[in-house]
């Protein structure tokens, strides 16, 4: 199955905005 | 190869014809990036949404990214100007998209645009339901079906008391007409990846 989502990138852009947070979060 | 990209979420529909496929898609990509990140800001923001398991977040942003971009960029098509402004901010007539090869998908988007603006949706209404479409965004991958579920209808509850305050005698015909938004937008979603298969890459 070809997945737009992947094809455009999209799923690798979401999961880095979203892991930024987690390295934003103080210890 | 194609000549022409119609998407406002790019600088410009024309395309050079020389430029390796690669290279035109990565341009395109960097063009849509930040607004794709937007939309992963605002989700953060959304209360109950960082509950959800990483998996399911990332499915519904998957799922849910191009309809919440539709709700967010909505202004961008103008029907009492008949044109598509791209984010470069050069505007387009809708004849000329036509004559690049933007049809059905291009039609539908700007009936759904006048349609939502005509439901005059305050900031917070429009915030509300962004939200609710992000979350209701196909839930096929979604591992823990309950917990969207149950997000789903908080959401979308708190959408219908927001219209109910706001929309004195129309509260109600609003309500039901921002609801019945949510299968015109996974429609338009459809057509939507029907068009970027159609787009080959070559590299």
């Amino acid at each position: 199955y070809n997945d737009p989502a992947s094809n455009l990138g999209l799923e690798d852009i979401i999961r880095k905005a979203l892991m930024g947070n987690l390295e934003e979060r103080p210890d | 190869s194609r000549a022409y990209l119609v998407c406002p979420m790019n600088t410009s529909p024309y395309v050079d014809p020389n430029k390796p496929s690669q290279e035109i898609w990565e341009e395109f990509s960097m063009s849509f990036t930040p607004a794709v990140r937007e939309v992963v800001e605002f989700a953060k923001k959304i209360p109950g949404f960082r509950d959800l398991s990483e998996h399911d977040q990332v499915s519904l942003l998957k799922a849910g990214t191009f309809e919440v971009l539709m709700v967010r960029f909505a202004s961008l098509f103008n029907m009492a100007e008949q044109t598509v402004t791209f984010l470069s901010g050069k505007q387009y007539s809708l004849g000329t998209l036509r004559s690049l090869g933007a049809g059905e998908l291009l039609n539908s988007m700007c009936e759904f645009s006048e349609k939502l603006a005509a439901l005059r949706l305050n900031q917070d209404e429009m915030s509300l339901f962004t939200a609710v479409v992000l979350v209701s965004a196909d839930h096929s991958g979604i591992q823990n079906l309950n917990s969207v579920e149950a997000l789903q209808d908080k959401l979308i509850w708190a959408l219908r008391n927001l219209v109910m305050q706001n929309h004195g005698d129309e509260s109600a015909t609003t309500f039901t007409k921002l609801l019945l938004k949510l299968p015109e937008l996974r429609s338009l979603n459809n057509m939507h990846s029907e068009e970027l298969l159609s787009f080959k890459v070559h590299p």
